[in-house]
């Protein structure tokens, strides 16, 4: 018998000014998640299941860009993607423009094990969803108020941010951080959030 | 962009990714998460899951060279991360990334700022950070 392990992230690329409320919800959230981890491995869960299980529960939370909370397209919508691979088997599944699927990382792990294809996208993917039954949520479950005000400064900015949000403080935030040199696609560092 | 990797009891590694993307994205605009190779991969050895800049990391292929540099150039698990974040990301690319081994063992590493993350392991050690 081996050791098991388990590691998980919720987005690299942090604003270094995260108010510390914020700092602590998210160490709160990956406690849990790892606990609920620890106690799957414990009962002899399997890897796959495992991972499925943490990161549907990370995708639920809308603290982290994933699921509810994911981050918004230039239309304002959400399109989300996700993947699972199961390494001894080299088995993998993959979705991706995702619009109503509570559970992006559940769908990719049907495609992996119950069609005959490894990557679906956008309609197909919403197709195979519904066939296979799993739970759907109108567009609007997974837009928070938080996302609709980074989208409004983003494009405020005319800037795709890379995986990164600009946090809520508003604009006012940029203003007093543009004398800061460390930029990032021509922002300042600091007017990035996780993600 | 969440993940997960797991190696279990059985010595089988598994890993997960899932995101909402880029904020103020085209529409139809794929990143690295959903790519075999790039934002996810696991084999018998390691399995891997990647955050940050999607561009940079599919041009990376960033999880599946922790994978190739341990199978081919013999490093151990922390050794090929770092390697990974170090030599395969462009210049200024900024990525993240967690991972396991079969033989239990857990390692992170990024050049980012920071890193939501969260290990731990059978023989009890446990950590959360954001910060290096």
């Amino acid at each position: 018998m081996g050791r098991w392990a388990i590691a998980l992230h919720g987005g690299a690329g942090v604003d270094p000014n995260l108010p510390l409320q914020r700092q602590e919800e998210a160490k709160q959230l990956l406690t849990r998640c790892l606990n609920l981890a620890i106690s799957a491995l414990r009962s002899n869960h399997s890897a796959i299941d495992v991972v499925e299980l943490v990161v549907r529960e990370l995708e639920t939370d809308p603290l982290f860009n994933s699921g509810r909370g994911s981050a918004l397209s230039e239309k304002g919508t959400v399109e989300m993607e996700a993947s699972i691979m199961d390494g001894p088997k080299r088995r993998y599944g993959a979705v991706s423009g995702l619009t109503t699927v509570k559970n992006p990382v559940s769908l990719a792990r049907l495609v992996m094990e119950k069609s005959p294809h490894s990557y679906l996208a956008f309609s197909g993917a919403e197709e195979f969803a519904r066939q296979q039954g799993v739970e759907l949520m109108e567009n609007e479950y997974f837009i928070t108020q938080d996302n609709v005000g980074m989208l409004k400064l983003a494009k405020e900015a005319n800037a795709i941010l890379f995986d990164y949000r600009i946090p809520t403080t508003g604009l006012e935030c940029c203003a007093a951080e543009a004398d800061n040199p460390l930029m990032m696609n021509g922002l300042p560092i600091n007017v990035y959030a996780p993600e | 962009t969440v993940g997960c990797v797991v190696v279990d009891k059985e010595g089988r590694c598994a890993a997960a990714t899932s995101t909402g993307g880029l904020m103020n994205k085209m529409s139809g605009r794929i990143g690295d998460s959903p790519i075999i190779g790039s934002g996810t991969y696991a084999c018998k050895l390691c399995a891997v899951s990647c955050t940050g800049e999607g561009e940079a990391i599919l041009r990376g292929t960033l999880a599946r060279d922790v994978a190739a540099v341990m199978e081919y150039k013999g490093l151990g698990l922390q050794e090929a991360v770092n390697f990974v974040i170090k030599e395969r990301l462009d210049d200024g690319g900024k990525a993240g990334l967690i991972a396991v081994s079969n033989k239990g063992e857990v390692a992170y590493g990024f050049n980012t700022n920071g890193m939501f993350r969260g290990c731990a392991a059978e023989d009890g050690f446990m950590e959360v950070g954001i910060w290096e």
